[in-house]
This record gives C-alpha cells, sequence and structure tokens, in this order.
C-alpha cells in the first residue's frame, strides 16, 4: 500500500533523474540515424523504406546497414562539419550525443498526433454542406 | 458547423497544397490569429508558472514581430479550439507516443500544425539565466516547427537541430525570417506617421553633427526602424505611451520638425490640435514661452491651416511645411508664419505623377523625408509614391517639379514592420 506522505509533500523524494542512454555503439548510431530521418534518401538510392510520416509507438526500426549506413553517417558528418569518412568515429558519436530537438532533420515535423480530437465531433443532424 | 472550417488546413494564399508538399512538405497554418496554451497538466515543475507563461509569450511574440501572425494566449476556451498546445513532461508524457529519454539528447519535439512538448527532465532556465538551456530558445524553435518550419543547418538558424549553448541574445536573422515569411508572406500595412528624428550631438572634436532615427507609428505602438540593418529595432512595437510622453497615446496624424538655423521645434498633430515635443527632456512641452497651455488648436499655431490633417512634412531646402488634407495641399511658410498665397491646390497639382494614372490623389495616411534614402515618401495603404528629388532632375531633366514616381509596396522598402497582439504590446 503507497504511503501518504504530509499534506505538502515536503518529504516526498524528488524522483531520481532520468538520463539518456549515451549513442555509443553502431547499434545505437543505427536508431539515431533512422529516428531523426538520416536513414532516409532519394527513392531507388537502396536504402531502407522511408520511415513513415508519423511518430512510432515501438521505436524506429534497425536503420541503415552497408553502404547505406555509410552514405547515411556521410550525410550526417557533413552538415555537422564533420570529416565526411562515412565511418563511425568519436566525433560523429559526440555530434549524436548533444542535446537536441526531437523532430527529424530531414522531414517535416512530426505528424500532428492530438491528446484531444483536433475536430470536435460534428453536431448532431446533418453533416455541414460546406465540406 | 462552418465556424470549424477554418480547422482545416490550406495552404498559404497562391499555393495549392500539392506545391506544399513539393516543398518538403511545409504547411502553413490559414489563420493569422493563432491561439497557444500551457496545458494544465503539462507545468514544468523547475520554474514558476507565470515564469513559464512569460517566456511563451515572449517566444511568440518574438516570431509575430517577423511575420503577418499574431499570437493570443488561450486560458479558457475549450482544449479542442487551441491552435498550439505546450507542456513538460519527463519520460511518457501527456498522452504523446513519443518518450523522452531523460537528461541529455532530446529535450522537446513538436507536432506539425499542433503540440509542443518539453523533457522536464532538462535543465530549463528563464532567459535571465546563462546556464543550463534556455527555454526561450527551444521554445522559439520548436513553434517554427510547429508554424511548418523544418531543421536548418544554417550557421545563426534558430532551426539548428542541435542546442547550442549561450551566446549572446539570440534574434531571429534574415534567413529565418525569410524562411517564415515565405510560408506566412510578409508584413505589410499602413501608417499613421513616420518621420525622422534627429539628435543633435558634438563629436569628439567639439564640432556638432546630427545623427537620425527613423519611427513609424501606427495605431498606439510604434518601432524604430534600423534602416542600416533593414528591419526595425528587435523587440519593437511598443506603446506610444511608452516612448513619447505627453503626447496621444494613439492615431496620431502627422509629425513635423521645423529645423533652420535657428529653429528647432517640433510638433505631433491629431485631430484639430497640437502638441510641441521637448527633445532634450523627452517629453511633450505642457505649455510655450508665453504661458500658453499645450496641446493648442492648430487653427491658432498654424493660420489657416485646417484639421484634421491627413498628414504634413516639413521641406528644409524651401523651410515650408506641406500640410494634406484629402485632396489638398496647403504650404505653410514657417518664417511668416503662413499658408503661401497660392495654397491650397490639388495634390496632383502640386505632387504630379511621372506615370499617368499612378498617383495617391487623396486622403494620404503618411508623408515622410527620409535622411536615409534622401527623398520624400508619400504614404497610402500599404504603398508609397516617392517624390522626385532635385538629384533625380538633375538626371533626368524632364521630370517634373515634386514628381511621384510610380507606387511601389511599402514592404519592400521597410521590413518587417509587423504587429503584434495586443496583449504582448508591453513586453
Amino acid at each position: 500500500e503507497a504511503l501518504f506522505h504530509s499534506r505538502d509533500r515536503s518529504d516526498l523524494a524528488p524522483s531520481p533523474l532520468r538520463r539518456a542512454t549515451p549513442i555509443a555503439d553502431l547499434l545505437a548510431a543505427q536508431r539515431f540515424l533512422s529516428k531523426y530521418g538520416w536513414a532516409e534518401g532519394p527513392p531507388g538510392a537502396g536504402f531502407a523504406a522511408p520511415v513513415p510520416r508519423g511518430p512510432r509507438r515501438d521505436g524506429p526500426p534497425e536503420g541503415p546497414r552497408g553502404a547505406a549506413l555509410a552514405e547515411a553517417l556521410r550525410r550526417f558528418q557533413k552538415v555537422n562539419a564533420l570529416p565526411a569518412s562515412g565511418r563511425l568515429d568519436a566525433a560523429t558519436l559526440a555530434a549524436m550525443n548533444r542535446p537536441r530537438c526531437g523532430v527529424p532533420d530531414t522531414r517535416p515535423p512530426l505528424q500532428a498526433v492530438s491528446t484531444a480530437p483536433r475536430t470536435p465531433p460534428p453536431p448532431p443532424g446533418p453533416r455541414p454542406k460546406a465540406r | 458547423p462552418k465556424r470549424f472550417l477554418h480547422t482545416l488546413l490550406r495552404a498559404p494564399a497562391g499555393r495549392q497544397p500539392e506545391d506544399a508538399a513539393q516543398a518538403g512538405g511545409a504547411q502553413a497554418f490559414a489563420k493569422r490569429t493563432l491561439s497557444w496554451r500551457l496545458v494544465g497538466e503539462g507545468y514544468s515543475r523547475q520554474l514558476s508558472a507565470e515564469e513559464q507563461r512569460h517566456v511563451f509569450r515572449l517566444a511568440f511574440r518574438m516570431w509575430s514581430e517577423v511575420t503577418p501572425l499574431t499570437f493570443r494566449e488561450d486560458l479558457a476556451g475549450p482544449g479542442a479550439m487551441v491552435d498550439i498546445k505546450l507542456g513538460f513532461g519527463r519520460g511518457r508524457h501527456l498522452g504523446c507516443p513519443r518518450v523522452f529519454d531523460g537528461v541529455g539528447q532530446e529535450f522537446a519535439h513538436a507536432w506539425r500544425l499542433g503540440d509542443i512538448h518539453f523533457d522536464d527532465d532538462e535543465h530549463f532556465t528563464p532567459p535571465t539565466s546563462n546556464r543550463g538551456i534556455s527555454l526561450l530558445k527551444v521554445a522559439v524553435h520548436e513553434i517554427g516547427h510547429v508554424l511548418g518550419l523544418p531543421h536548418s543547418y544554417r550557421a545563426g538558424s534558430i532551426m539548428q537541430p542541435n542546442y547550442l549553448p549561450r551566446g549572446p541574445a539570440f534574434e531571429l536573422d534574415w534567413s529565418d525570417r525569410k524562411a517564415i515569411q515565405r510560408l506566412y508572406g510578409s508584413c505589410a500595412g499602413s501608417f499613421d506617421t513616420a518621420f525622422d528624428w534627429i539628435r543633435q550631438e558634438r563629436n569628439p572634436h567639439g564640432d556638432a553633427t546630427a545623427r537620425f532615427s527613423t519611427y513609424l507609428f501606427r495605431n498606439s505602438w510604434y518601432w524604430l526602424y534600423e534602416n542600416r540593418n533593414n528591419r526595425t529595432r528587435y523587440g519593437d512595437p511598443l506603446p506610444i505611451l511608452t516612448g513619447w510622453r505627453g503626447v496621444p497615446a494613439q492615431n496620431i496624424d502627422a509629425f513635423v520638425h521645423i529645423w533652420t538655423w535657428r529653429r528647432d521645434e517640433r510638433y505631433f498633430f491629431k485631430g484639430n490640435r497640437y502638441w510641441r515635443y521637448d527633445s532634450d527632456r523627452d517629453q511633450a512641452y505642457t505649455e510655450d514661452e508665453q504661458g500658453h497651455g499645450y496641446p493648442r488648436l492648430i487653427s491658432e499655431g498654424f493660420p489657416g491651416i485646417p484639421s484634421p490633417l491627413d498628414t504634413a512634412f516639413y521641406d528644409r531646402r524651401k523651410q515650408l511645411i506641406y500640410f494634406f488634407k484629402g485632396s489638398w495641399v496647403f504650404a505653410f511658410d514657417v518664417n511668416r508664419n503662413q499658408v503661401l498665397g497660392s495654397s491650397p491646390k490639388k495634390m496632383t497639382e502640386v505632387f504630379p505623377a511621372i506615370e499617368p494614372r499612378n498617383h495617391p490623389l487623396r486622403s494620404l495616411d503618411a508623408a515622410y523625408y527620409s535622411y536615409a534614402h534622401r527623398a520624400v515618401f508619400l504614404f497610402k495603404g500599404s504603398t508609397y509614391w516617392r517624390v522626385a528629388s532635385a538629384e533625380d532632375r538633375q538626371r533626368r531633366p524632364g521630370l517634373p517639379p515634386n514628381g511621384l514616381f510610380p507606387r511601389q509596396p511599402i514592404s519592400e522598402k521597410w521590413f518587417d514592420v509587423c504587429d503584434v497582439h495586443t496583449s504582448t504590446l508591453t513586453m
């Protein structure tokens, strides 16, 4: 049974701060590239299937491999003013670990999902003709 | 039911949604006044509620200073009607399918034309602090996304994906302004009056010098315009009341600066009265040397001049004030303190069109001599006509005296003179 604390909760211990898991290996890097849109490429370029325009409940797919991975890394390195070697080096990992916005880099902002219906339910009665 | 139609997306005027999709999928709100709210269950634990709302008010204001958009905080309406909702959360938050990762890496994200979430595990700080992550900077960035801007890797852009630690106070630079104006257009609008304010100083050698600043007045607010930077001063517009003590708080008709070797008098005109402004004490005079109180009737101080006026400007070369009312122009000789015998004349006669049928004809909003452009401009609505200067007539002798060059859009010479929502005017 949960303990009840004092009325002003002053004795409530602050919940421990969560820390983002550092991006320190290839798998994490692949996920990063996929999550922020670097795994996409022009159609037919041999990249993984483009990430659908919208959030993904179970997390991004594994991300690019092989040549596609090198290509994605090169593009990421170029825009971050890093040597475009296509190899996952320390500087690239450091760039991936910088504080950043969660919107993908090469796509429009995430698809709008609202916690409330964006368009109110239609009023009772016949639908408005204008639609 | 039709009221909800405006929530349906429409591409900016003149562009079909497909075009918009081609342009990288950027889509824009169809409305020009957008509402926002920091949702009740989404307050941060790190800053006071008022601090958070103040930062968001400032962030929205910064975007409205460079676009025709205005933003108003909606504290009470139904949630579904709020255009942009902001909130803080940790890990799994606010029903969002995207889980925050804790301290480091992802500190916020935005949903297009929708909501903005901030990771409350991050150390967000107010603009006055130089530690942690500036909430203002992140908010301006995420609002940019909601309005339709993608990330940019251009140095200096607020839309860079990675947070850049503190630097000088940041502003929306030229390219960010152009990017958002590609979606929403640039600001256009008329002025009540426009003038260059002269400051007389002494340079280090003791010589008298004069410098000028350009001011644009509209309704109850004003901008200082930085000609060399082609934009308004950061943080403008401001309420007239805060910058010009003792003059009317709004809808000023005209400003005239009589500046000769012996005289340096500045007058504001509104309705049938005028005020004289004391440049040294930066406030309006309450009375003149003879003890007459201000404001005074225009008919007393400027005999023969009707009121209310449309506008007026002072021509230093001729030492004449041109008063405009309707389609008439009254030339007033400041040395003899009387209207020229030949006045009034038709505006089309005093300022003839250089290109046929390209003339404001009547009801000017403002007339303005610009030291930056060394020319007189006549404003009406969102367009201006430039008066041919002596230099123009040296180059093209065939030009008529005071001829008007064809109209041009004001917004293509005075950039980003944008209104803000009145609720944020005093920020």
